[in-house]
């Protein structure tokens, strides 16, 4: 995915419930797509990258460097959705739960 | 409690009218096969279906509860529900019993016609089923009644089906509100032989669907799964324990990395106290800047108030930059 362009935006990410060592109990679903955020925000940013005017000025002013220290803006999550996720609780009964900002729709600099 | 019976209703999904088995469905675990069907409803994006009774709100959470295996007295068969892992966060919705009733109709086959075997399902004119929901008593506790219904099975149901539901919301509201979450369901039928124990494809089971107000909290995927669930446990800390650690890591960070006010933006000479309820206010020398800044903000609202009416995003021309860097 490095070789995609380094700005902001949303990559790849399957995640396994056994490779994190939870299908023990988890029955449903194996694994999900979770997405993740990755790039750079740096000045200017793009409007594609829906900055936040927080971000716009945070990047500004380090574009400027009137204040040493300030990081550029971070790639974050922006929207996302829930997952229904089936499982078993401590006492082996099932449960179904539906966790919110689970995947990641879209990503911004924030 | 109430002394109606329920109509038949199958879990979602289940056989309807029409769609009578001769035999009993080979379900290894009617809970889960249950479960699985309201996991499959929400996952599909579809809307998730309506928990039985007037509960029209869904929520987030559906719990399955199967009884525990235990004996009982004879002629009353009394299956027993550990409910403990309901959380205080889970406002409960709908709650509802599901039992099996298959076992009272009799399958008569018919091998005379020429075609092969057909079957015919005859019903006893005339069932009442007793349901009771007790308190299971604990250490120090009694048991109580927390209430009964009497379920008429009848001929007047012409689409009667295997599976039935009882709806137990209200009961089920005060075994939480008095922490009695260990409850008990008794079945018997009167003026017949005794309810026997069904398999446990067969058992009774209860149905919670609940709206969990934590799930939005950080961490809830994990703090859900606390408890036995060893190799999580392993690798993170409890939920609980590492809320604590980390706000009081966060209190050792605020007092420990003090930043210049060149670096941390705030106002020099200014001092923050927090106040519960207004949150973070300045002292005094904050406050002595307040009508500066109130007077400079007014002098540019109007200015700004055209521009800001055209779009809500700032925007920035390469001049205005330049302007900055040399500044």
């Amino acid at each position: 995915q490095w070789n995609e362009p380094r700005n902001c935006a949303r990559r790849y990410l399957k995640v396994d419930f056994a490779d994190i060592g939870w299908s023990e109990w988890i029955i449903s679903p194996k694994s999900f797509d979770a997405y993740y955020c990755s790039g750079e925000c740096q000045f200017p940013i793009p409007k594609a990258m829906k900055p936040s005017n927080h971000a716009t000025i945070q990047s500004i002013v380090r574009a400027v460097g009137v204040v040493p220290g300030i990081p550029e803006p971070c790639c974050v999550p922006d929207k996302m959705s829930s997952l229904s996720i089936l499982f078993f609780d401590e006492n082996k009964n099932v449960v179904l739960k539906v966790y919110p900002n689970m995947t990641v729709e879209s990503c911004a600099c924030r | 409690g109430a002394v109606r019976g329920s109509r038949a209703r199958p879990p979602a999904g289940e056989d309807g009218p029409g769609q009578r088995r001769p035999e009993r469905p080979a379900a290894a675990d009617r809970v889960a096969e249950h479960m699985l069907r309201l996991y499959e409803q929400y996952r599909g994006g579809r809307d998730p279906p309506a928990p039985p009774g007037p509960w029209l709100r869904r929520g987030n959470t559906v719990r399955g509860f199967r009884p525990l295996p235990a004996g009982s007295p004879k002629g009353q068969e009394m299956y027993i529900f550990n409910l403990t892992s309901l959380t205080e966060s889970e406002n409960v919705l709908s709650a509802s019993v599901y039992y099996y009733i298959g076992d009272l109709l009799h399958v008569k086959w018919n091998c005379s016609q020429p075609s092969g075997c057909s079957h015919h399902w005859h019903r006893k004119p005339e069932i009442q089923i007793r349901l009771s929901v007790w308190t299971f008593p604990s250490a120090g506790n009694l048991t109580r009644s927390l209430g009964h219904f009497l379920i008429n099975v009848s001929s007047a149901y012409q689409d009667i089906l295997s599976w039935q539901w009882k709806d137990i919301t209200q009961l089920l509201h005060e075994a939480k509100q008095n922490n009695e979450l260990l409850i008990s369901v008794k079945m018997d039928l009167t003026g017949h032989p005794p309810w026997e124990r069904a398999s446990s494809s067969y058992e009774p089971y209860i149905l919670i669907y609940a709206n969990d107000s934590a799930i939005s909290e950080p961490e809830s995927v994990v703090s859900t799964l606390r408890g036995h669930h060893h190799p999580l446990a392993r690798v993170l800390p409890k939920p609980e324990g590492h809320r604590r650690s980390s706000v009081d890591n966060r209190r050792r960070k605020r007092s420990a990395n003090v930043l210049l006010p060149l670096q941390n933006n705030e106002l020099p000479g200014a001092k923050y106290q927090y106040g519960e309820e207004q949150g973070w206010e300045g002292t005094k020398p904050y406050k002595t800047f307040q009508p500066q800044l109130a007077d400079r903000a007014r002098s540019k609202k109007k200015q700004r108030k055209s521009h800001l009416q055209k779009t809500q995003t700032l925007q920035f021309d390469e001049q205005t930059l330049k302007k900055a860097r040399r500044k």
